[in-house]
């Protein structure tokens, strides 16, 4: 039996908008450390881990290790119909074939429920081991998602240069080109505001945008963004969710050849 | 050419 009671539901919310038109089926996985999901995209170019800790829950409840495979489309659809102000609790019984959603308003004047069908997903999982990365940029969210936005104006790709001068993000296409460079800012009036450049070596590389625009659906969950680099691995795009947890977006670099 | 890596070209299955 699970019962995990989150007070702050719109987060789940959130969490669904940012990951559902990426992955299609997921397996969340719950454990007594938290609740969790793994996944990647249809070409396994991008992956998503995304994780809530139990502690983050109001009334969290996990008798043994569960996974449970879902439509994100269809979750997507059950939790909008859950106000930003309500209480949502997830429920399921073991060997059950569904999983409940429990929405509650703030003042308890109603109660939905509503039950969804869990399907099996035969998902592959990855081992991601802790890495050094040659640079790290935290920046605003909301930047970020401007300049991944903009760009995708004018190319289809971007190159991200991290060195002592800043982090340039730079494109191509068929009408000109585009660059846009950040200098490390930390003299800010709130630290979400600071864009800050933690670089060993300076580190270039290339990705699709169209990856990059969907990662930044997660904008909302988050006032910044880390973005990890290294040049033998993929980039992490990483939103903290307050208190809680993260989702975090793995995307393989282009290689030239 | 520009190659597109995929995430097995750099993580392992478990």
């Amino acid at each position: 039996m699970l019962e995990l009671r989150l007070v702050q539901g719109s987060l789940l919310k959130k969490v669904l908008e940012a990951i559902k038109d990426l992955v299609n089926d997921a397996n969340f996985d719950c454990s007594s450390s938290g609740f969790s999901l793994q996944a990647m995209d249809s070409s396994h170019v991008a992956l998503v881990a995304l994780l809530l800790r139990a502690e983050g829950f109001e009334h969290y409840r996990c008798d043994r290790n569960t996974s449970m495979g879902m439509n994100l489309g269809n979750m997507s659809k059950m939790l909008k119909c859950a106000g930003n102000d309500d209480i949502i609790t997830i429920k399921g019984d073991d060997g059950s074939d569904t999983v409940t959603f429990m929405f509650e308003s703030p003042t308890q004047d109603k109660i939905a429920d509503f039950e969804m069908k869990l399907m099996d997903i035969d998902s592959e999982h990855l081992g991601i081991p802790e890495a050094e990365y040659q640079a790290i940029v935290t920046m605003p969210s909301s930047e970020f998602a401007r300049i991944c936005k903009d760009l995708a104006s004018i190319g289809d790709t971007v190159v991200i240069s991290v060195t002592k001068e800043g982090v340039k993000f730079s494109t191509r296409g068929d009408i000109g080109t585009a660059n846009i460079v950040l200098r490390q800012n930390t003299t800010v009036d709130k630290p979400e505001d600071a864009t800050v450049i933690e670089m060993n070596e300076p580190v270039s590389l290339t990705f699709a945008l169209r990856y990059m625009n969907s990662f930044t659906k997660a904008t909302s969950l988050s006032n910044t963004v880390k973005i990890s680099l290294s040049s033998e691995l993929p980039v992490v795009v990483e939103y903290k969710i307050a208190e809680m947890g993260y989702v975090r977006f793995y995307l393989a670099p282009k290689i030239e050849e | 050419s520009v190659l597109q890596k995929s995430m097995f070209d750099f993580y392992q299955e478990y």
